[in-house]
């Protein structure tokens, strides 16, 4: 019998501690916290360690702090296309999808994927088909968008038209 | 970005990440995330990885795949593997980020370069943790 151990992660950065109000450091290790004790509820329980990162990972999808699912960032166009994998290290099984809008989690859009069908990654309208054929919940557009996100992109693409953009990814990746 | 991964009581090794991506990415640009081997990977005979940063290095390194591969091949703990692959191969190479992983004893760990990386972790014992900064 192993102990049973788990991490989160919520993205990596340029976060500034100045920039950070104690309200919103609160907030974050709060919304850290959940996630934790999502999985570790199922782990605790004798569950399985797919099952406890899913349910970890939805935690944070609908957190809308972090960049993932609900307050996921957008992309030039002003629209958000979100990724997100799974991948089973007893069996090496694994599943993906890339550049969706729709499943409330797309972790089990991906987890689907992985499933549901013979493939590791899907993309386009047949990776929301399997989602939905597998009962994951979707929401519209507007479930997801957060104005924090939103006033990002306004100023990362203002930047760009000023020629002013750093070229840090840190500062975008969320 | 968003990850977990997890040891279970069998010893069974998982790993989950979710992202929107990068602010103001082009239409179609894919990073790190959804491509088994860089952001996301799973197999019990060495680690769990689930990465999030400078997608397009993570994929051009194969981040998650590499520390696994010093595991197997050249011996490394997964800490010292890790470690390595975010500190000099990706640091050295534009790839602002990190990662959280975990071995099928259950060993965690959580290497980043940027200024901070939002993670927590819990073991059996219920120590629950969250970090923000160094």
């Amino acid at each position: 019998m192993t102990r049973f151990s788990l991490a989160v992660h919520g993205g990596a950065g340029t976060i500034r501690r100045a920039n950070l109000t104690p309200q919103a450091e609160a907030a974050y290790h709060n919304g850290l916290k959940r996630a934790l004790q999502a999985g570790h509820a199922v782990l605790a329980d004798h569950g399985s360690a797919m099952d406890a990162v899913t349910a970890a990972v939805c935690v944070l999808e609908d957190e809308p702090l972090f960049n993932a699912g609900r307050g996921a960032v957008f992309t030039s166009d002003g629209v958000q296309e979100m990724d997100a994998a799974v991948m089973d290290g007893a069996t090496r099984m694994a599943g993906a999808v890339a550049g969706i809008l729709g499943p409330r989690n797309p972790v089990m859009a991906a987890r689907a994927v992985m499933e549901h069908t013979d493939h590791v990654m899907l993309i386009g309208p047949n990776a929301l088909k399997v989602a939905r054929d597998a009962g994951v919940p979707f929401e519209d557009a507007g479930y997801f968008f957060t104005q924090a996100r939103w006033d990002a992109l306004q100023s990362t693409l203002k930047m760009r038209r000023d020629g002013i953009e750093d070229s840090d990814p840190a500062r975008r990746h969320g | 970005t968003v990850g977990a991964v997890a040891c279970d009581m069998q010893g069974n090794l998982a790993a989950a990440t979710s992202t929107g991506g990068m602010t103001a990415k082009a239409p179609g640009r894919v990073g790190d995330t959804p491509v088994i081997g860089a952001g996301t990977y799973a197999d019990n005979a060495t680690c769990a990885v689930s990465g999030t940063g400078h997608g397009e290095v993570f994929i051009r390194f194969t981040a998650a795949a590499e520390i696994a591969a010093r595991m197997r091949h050249g011996g490394q703990s997964l800490d010292q593997a890790a470690k390595h692959v975010v500190m000099q191969d990706l640091a050295q190479n534009d790839g602002s980020g990190g990662l959280i992983a975990v071995d099928a004893q259950g060993n965690l760990s959580r290497p980043f370069n940027s200024e901070g990386m939002y993670r927590g972790t819990v073991t059996q014992d219920g120590d629950f943790q969250t970090d923000i900064f160094r």
